[in-house]
């Protein structure tokens, strides 16, 4: 129904708003109805500007800035509308320290109302998870799970690489 | 309605029953380059109803079955479960009274595919019946690809759309 | 015939002149996200004569100009100069008895663009000679944009087959 | 010409059965015209095969796998007919740190006869170049160029980060 639509659209509007500068440290996002069309077809556009620098258009964006902006949506999403679960497979691949930490402190907020399972590379995201689960091939060709804790983290993350 | 367990059986590079158990919270899944995360990943798009080969990286959704390695013979058939809470009690009936709801797919090399929900057979769409009542069904931003972050931001407006209208 | 220098001007996020110098061997590019390297990437492409605002991120090529940040205004015209070092004397004629070439291209918001070998006015084709005949032109395989590496092995077999034509 | 086609394409399939081992620790991985159409016309295919595993469609390998059978392609191509100069924008960013390694090394060999210039994050990669360029936004929305040194490398990246 176009009511529902439009209340949602300006709930998770809302919520980006005050996402979006947890994770880029200033800056501001969102989402637009566009004009051209009834509401009940009409596209959405989100606009992000992050802190000091002027709105351009999306593709103009960095690499890391396009993930995080991502991450801004996605998260403000999972706060209107919580998932059972979300499964997020290398998200922060693009992001420098500093962005991993903001997007982990926003995510372990998340995870207070969804499970989060998360697939990472990084040792940064890896220290914050409330369980580590390793995948390994020692037979080549043949996944096996082992599980990891805390205190092997960084040898057995030595090993398994 | 968390995920419990997932169990692997000849699916992709999960030739040996593998059985991955998770906790609420962050649960970080790593390892090398190749070694089966992704896979995990594609196991539950998968069992989840999954229809298109390539959102699966396949070419054909055959492709999903254990081929072969390491001296090991390919398999016959591939199976994923996938073991749902149901602490906060919000699955809907006839399955409202379990603590917990096991969903499993199966597929031959043949073609044919068997379904269960508990063990118990059933067909496809009453596994896709559970999802959408649970809200499963509707949430594709739930589980974000590898390497498809980035492009969420540059997607048309209709499919940003799509987004808002999961969630409302 | 190594990169000596890239000189921006009005570029992107260079709203500065900014004078990188690179070395023979092994130059890494270090930053947060955000701060200007893959715009630097996006300036050699521009200045080897990319056509394509496209390849460049953008919708139009006036997007490569600067428009305003922090309190500055945006600039009329955009100007990359890239130094090429000619110590193998491979450059040909009428430039081979130069230790180094200079190629300026700029781009003013009103549309128009100007092109420089050696600080002289030159003709845009002028340019693409130059680089063909020293067989920069040829080698697109030669820069790989960010998250484009793991795409060049699902390429079309008539992709791959241009890549080899290249090196031919 | 036919002939330099494929004499090409000879040159770079060999060199890619030498290089591939060396970026994956071992396995192999080819080039194929495909016999459709004339050689003139015909398309070429890429085939790898991860140590251990069975050869499988592209579509199917992890994104660290495609990304160093990728460099595997490019380091050949570069290998049989070097460019003056070629530049990675991130192409370390899927890969673990054992990968990550091998790939440096052979990254090193091609260094000697072009010039490399490498876009990344990751610190083992800095640790191996010759020259360490840094950019900096000090001024939201405004790019600097700094030069780093390699003393001052881990704590100036924490800086700039
Ligand atoms: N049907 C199959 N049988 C056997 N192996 C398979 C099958 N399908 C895929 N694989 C293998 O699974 C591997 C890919 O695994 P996956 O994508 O899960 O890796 P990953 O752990 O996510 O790695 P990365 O960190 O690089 O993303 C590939 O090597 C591929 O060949
Ligand atoms: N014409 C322009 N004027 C001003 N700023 C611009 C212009 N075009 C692009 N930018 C800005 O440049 C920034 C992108 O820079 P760039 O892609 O070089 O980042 P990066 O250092 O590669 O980051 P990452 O590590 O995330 O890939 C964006 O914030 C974008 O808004
Ligand atoms: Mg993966
Ligand atoms: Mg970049």
């Amino acid at each position: 129904t176009r009511k529902r639509f439009l209340q949602t659209l300006e709930a998770v509007n809302r919520k980006l708003e005050e996402v979006f500068p947890l994770l880029f440290n200033g800056g501001s996002g969102h989402l637009q109805l566009l004009t051209d069309r009834d509401p009940l077809e009409a596209g959405v556009e989100i606009l992000v500007q992050p802190p000091g620098k002027r709105l351009t258009s999306m593709t103009l964006l960095s690499g890391g800035e396009k993930a995080l902006a991502a991450a801004a949506l996605l998260f403000s999403l999972y706060m209107i509308r919580p998932s059972p679960f979300c499964i997020l497979d290398e998200v922060d691949a693009p992001l420098d320290d500093a962005n991993i930490d903001r997007f982990i402190k926003v995510l372990k907020r998340i995870s207070l109302d969804s499970q989060v399972i998360l697939i990472t590379h990084n040792k940064r995201t890896m220290e914050t998870s409330d369980l580590l689960l390793g995948v390994t091939m020692e037979e080549p060709g043949i996944s096996k799970i082992i599980s990891v804790n805390f205190q092997g983290l960084s040898d057995t993350h030595e090993q398994m690489v | 309605m968390h995920i419990k367990q997932i169990e692997l059986f000849g699916f992709k590079s999960f030739v040996d029953k593998a059985i991955v158990t998770f906790s609420t919270g962050i649960c970080a899944v790593v390892g090398p380059n190749g070694c089966g995360k992704s896979n995990l990943v594609d196991a539950v798009r998968w069992v989840l109803g999954e229809q298109s080969a390539k959102q699966l990286r396949g070419k054909l959704m055959e492709e999903v079955i254990f081929n072969g390695a390491n001296g090991r013979p390919s398999l016959n058939f591939a199976e994923v479960s996938l073991v749902l809470s149901n602490e906060d009690g919000k699955v809907p009936p006839p399955y409202h009274e379990y603590s917990e709801i096991m969903v499993t797919r199966r597929l031959f090399r043949s073609g044919d595919s068997e379904y269960y929900i508990n063990r118990t057979p059933c067909r496809r769409m009453d596994i896709s019946k559970l999802f959408m009542d649970t809200g499963i069904g509707h949430r594709h931003y739930a589980i974000i690809e590898q390497g498809k972050i980035s492009h969420v931001v540059e997607s048309k407006p209709e499919d940003i759309r799509a987004l808002i209208e999961e969630a409302a």
